[in-house]
């Protein structure tokens, strides 16, 4: 499955000595097909699809006339599979894994995302993961809600030897505003907000993430979105980083087979990087984005 | 157009902007407009109404197959229901809303924490059996789940329990130790107790995209799927992955989950599923 949509392309264009216009649309028609079982949003295939096209269609003119019909040192299957290969890589990059520290003593990093994605794991992660840049993080339980969150905080941090910042008969702004004072008072210089799962269309909920940052101001919001995840990827993305400053995004799960093609999509509608990549449940499977894996795995 | 025998290419493009847009997979949305255009081309259809008719019977005709509700046949004492699935789709919610729906029924419910793996899953079914006021086993953390499931049948048996429901870990269907654990829980209830698991559910998450079919057909490899609990309808996401899994792999679709509370759960039905993908 992961590299049916590479082969069928080569298959077609085997033995072909030059790209054409025609072969090229053919080949396409392939990658559509991939990009869509990747769970590529639609509407960024459309585009990805027009654009390399144009690329293709245009190489293969100025090809034409600067070797006036000679044989091409590559063959045109691993040409056009290139010119795919590195248009994705463009999309998804440039690469920015840098994460805002501010000036401030406790510097605040806001997980959100849909119900189950991966944020209480992902927040113990990135505890961890700031520990080993020589931070002093603290996690903040602010899911309130599910039950045992608050618990399932606990026993990352207590795992980990990082502190879980919690508060009984409070509600999450409030939570993660006293947070803030406490990490100062204990030497913490970054929080870390673990945040309820909850749906886009929320009104309520959402609300209460725009309370979250009218009380802190996080100097991170970092979107959290399960790689399986389909074409509701892009409504879900848009959502969040409109109604809140979503600065990044963590994609997790990567350790299964999913295809990831959502890391395409809310880059391309949203702007925002891709920062982290979740590949796996243990809490030192976190890894800073780089393209090159996910572009081939998305393509197929 | 259709009086012409023959879709327009908009017509086509919307239908497909829909159906793939609702997770139905570029496989299944190409098939199912071959399908189409095949029977307008025969004048198999009387009256053919807007295209998009055409499509829902397409569809009513695949997933009203998938509407058998769970019969719970409460003289198997108890009637096992093994729960699985891959992390975070909502199983553990799943379970404490079908606990409390048998409860209501008037049947004696059992839930059983065989999650001994991630951070705090069993205090999380705890609070919910507490909450229900179900009986409740559970071992320590890190447990064999095996043991657990062997230990809840052995307490449901004793306690004339109608109904277990065995909670498990999350699990990515293309772990193969994940895979080997959970095919010993079921071949433990399978060799203690006649019958059981009397049903296996696997729930899906309805925001997942084509991955899901690798799911669905992996795990029903491993062990003997029985019924699908399709969560997350609530959201903005269609499900329609489960198109797809029905044509390939024919399993009743027993649940959908519309919510965090504990009455989110309404059975499975073909005509409003599809009504809602064209909305
Ligand atoms: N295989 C795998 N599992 C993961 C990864 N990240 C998280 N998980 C698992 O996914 C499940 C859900 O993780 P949680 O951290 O509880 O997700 P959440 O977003 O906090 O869930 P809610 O708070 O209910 O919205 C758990 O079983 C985690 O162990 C990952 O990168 N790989
Ligand atoms: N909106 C919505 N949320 C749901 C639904 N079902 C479950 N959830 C939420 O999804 C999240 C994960 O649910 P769990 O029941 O912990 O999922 P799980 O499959 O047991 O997770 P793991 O055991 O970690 O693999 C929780 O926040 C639930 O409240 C549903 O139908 N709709
Ligand atoms: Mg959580
Ligand atoms: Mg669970």
């Amino acid at each position: 499955v992961i590299t049916s949509g590479f082969n069928k392309v080569r298959d077609r264009l085997q033995g072909k000595v030059e790209l054409t216009e025609s072969n090229i649309e053919d080949a396409l028609r392939d990658i559509r097909f991939s990009l869509l079982e990747a769970d590529v949003h639609l509407s960024v295939v459309k585009r990805f699809i027009a654009h390399v096209q144009e690329k293709a269609v245009g190489e293969v003119v100025a090809t034409r006339v600067a070797h006036k019909g000679k044989k091409l040192k590559v063959s045109p299957a691993d040409h056009f599979i290139n010119i795919c290969y590195e248009e994705l890589v463009n999309l998804m990059g440039p690469v920015d894994v840098s994460l805002r520290f501010g000036s401030r003593p406790v510097a605040a990093i806001m997980l959100v995302g849909l119900q189950g994605c991966g944020k209480t794991t992902t927040a113990g992660k990135l505890a961890s993961y700031l520990r080993s840049k020589n931070k002093k993080p603290l996690l903040v339980a602010a899911d309130i809600y599910r039950p045992a969150a608050i618990e399932q905080l606990q026993v990352i941090g207590s795992s980990l030897g990082i502190p879980v910042y919690t508060q009984q008969n409070a509600l999450p702004p409030l939570i993660c505003k006293q947070a803030l004072e406490h990490a100062r008072s204990i030497g913490c210089d970054v929080a870390i907000f673990d945040t309820a799962g909850r749906l886009a269309i929320d009104d309520a909920l959402m609300h209460e993430l725009e309370n979250i940052v009218a009380m802190t101001q996080p100097e991170n919001t970092l979107l959290v979105c399960d790689a399986m995840i389909g074409q509701d990827a892009v409504k879900t993305a848009e959502t969040f980083s409109r109604r809140l400053p979503v600065s990044g995004f963590i994609l997790t799960k990567l350790d299964g087979d999913a295809r990831g093609g959502a890391a395409l999509s809310i880059k391309e509608v949203t702007g925002k990087p891709i920062k982290f990549l979740g590949t796996g449940e243990a809490l030192d499977r976190l890894e800073e984005f780089r393209p090159e894996g996910l572009a081939s795995r998305i393509l197929g | 157009t259709l009086g012409k025998r023959e879709i327009s290419p908009e017509m086509i493009e919307h239908l497909e902007e829909t159906l793939i847009t609702a997770d139905l997979g570029a496989a299944t949305v190409q098939e199912l407009i071959d399908t189409i255009k095949w029977k307008v081309a025969r004048k198999e259809l009387e009256n053919p109404e807007s295209i998009q008719c055409l499509i829902k019977q397409e569809l009513f005709s695949i997933l009203h197959q998938q509407e058998r509700p769970l019969q719970i046949d409460p003289s198997c004492q108890p009637f096992v229901i093994l729960t699985v699935g891959v992390n975070g789709t909502g199983k553990t919610t799943t379970i404490a809303k079908l606990g409390a729906l048998l409860q209501s029924q008037g049947l004696s419910v059992m839930l059983a924490a065989a999650d001994t793996f991630r951070a705090a899953a069993i205090e999380q079914l705890e609070i919910w059996a507490q909450r229900i006021g179900c009986a409740f086993v559970k071992h320590r953390q890190g447990a064999d789940p095996s043991a657990v499931a062997f230990d809840a049948l052995k307490s449901a048996r004793a306690r004339h329990i109608d109904v277990l429901i065995i909670d498990t870990a999350g699990r990515l269907h293309t772990k193969m130790p994940l895979m080997e654990e959970i095919k010993k829980v079921y071949r433990i209830l399978s060799r203690e107790h006649t019958g059981a698991p009397h049903e296996t559910l696997l729930v899906l998450d309805a925001t997942t995209g084509q991955n899901a079919i690798s799911q669905a057909s992996l795990f029903k490899d491993a062990i003997n799927i029985t019924g699908i609990a399709l969560t997350k309808l609530d959201g903005t996401a269609k499900g329609g992955v489960i198109v797809g899994i029905s044509r390939s792999l024919n399993i009743p679709i027993r649940f959908i989950g519309v919510g965090e509370k504990l009455d989110d759960l309404r059975e499975f039905h073909a005509k409003d599923f599809i009504d809602a993908l064209f909305e």
